[in-house]
């Protein structure tokens, strides 16, 4: 894996924005998304998973900790319109993301990261992947174990 | 935009799975994600959001529908071991991305996407996103409705 995994990323100062329940239908995420855009509020990560009961589902994004309390405010401003029932800011996340190529063909790579953090017990709480990216979101604390392991696991130590 | 959107692409012969509520522990992706790859499953988008009670989560993966019922085999089998409380496997789903660069600074990206969906009545299922990509996953019939709309909208249409 060596020739597949190029680095290994990580962004301790992100914050975390979960929008449980939006309504699950044409037109929320542009809502959303369009007005922070409108606020010049940069997200960097998005992730949404499959509505369970059809009607409300879950958005997750990620921002800089600097425009949290920013978005926060422009969020609930847009209750009514977009009907979330909870918004959670966490700040106490981080972004780290094995970086490579072709990592499509290589289903061991996101299952390296997965499990080097497994070993260590650390928990992955939000997953969002693409052939050059498998990001994850862990807890603040886990940073330094979690980029040392990973550096480990993909052979990436020796300088 | 022009320059900061390159191209738009799909592919229909993709399958989703999603596993409910699967043990929100250390471990646990890397047990599914390990099973797979040892089965020589190519996962191409994996998307998993925060958990709500701290217990479980659910992940939503793709894969290509040749795969789905080797797939569906390989984590019933795992199913003691994980704890889902269901497979979803879905063959008509269409992953749409929009691919760029920098797309990070450029807020404005995924709402243009969002909202030429949106407009279209074409629900957003699933989001996945990277600073050179944004993915989501819609019902296929409606993916040429999708890509013609986002040729536009991001003024890819002309050749
Ligand atoms: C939840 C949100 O993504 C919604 N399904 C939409 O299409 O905008
Ligand atoms: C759900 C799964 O991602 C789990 N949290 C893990 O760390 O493996």
């Amino acid at each position: 894996e060596h020739e597949t995994v190029t680095g290994i990323a990580y962004s301790p100062d992100e914050a975390k924005i979960t929008l449980r329940r939006v309504g699950d239908k044409p037109g929320v995420a542009a809502n959303i998304f369009g007005s922070l855009a409108k606020a010049s509020i940069n997200v960097d990560m998005i992730v949404q998973n499959v509505s369970e009961d059809g009607n409300a589902t879950d958005i997750t994004f990620t921002i800089s900790q600097t425009d949290s309390a920013r978005t926060s405010e422009v969020l609930h401003n847009l209750r009514n319109e977009i009907g979330f029932s909870d918004l959670i800011a966490d700040q106490n996340v981080t972004k780290i993301s094995v970086i490579g190529v072709g990592m499509r063909s290589q289903p061991g790579v996101a299952t390296t990261m997965f499990r080097t953090l497994g070993e260590k017990g650390i928990n992955i709480e939000v997953i969002s992947t693409s052939e050059i990216k498998v990001s994850v979101l862990i807890r603040s604390e886990y940073t330094e174990l979690a980029v040392r392991a990973l550096h480990t696991a993909y052979g990436l130590d020796s300088s």
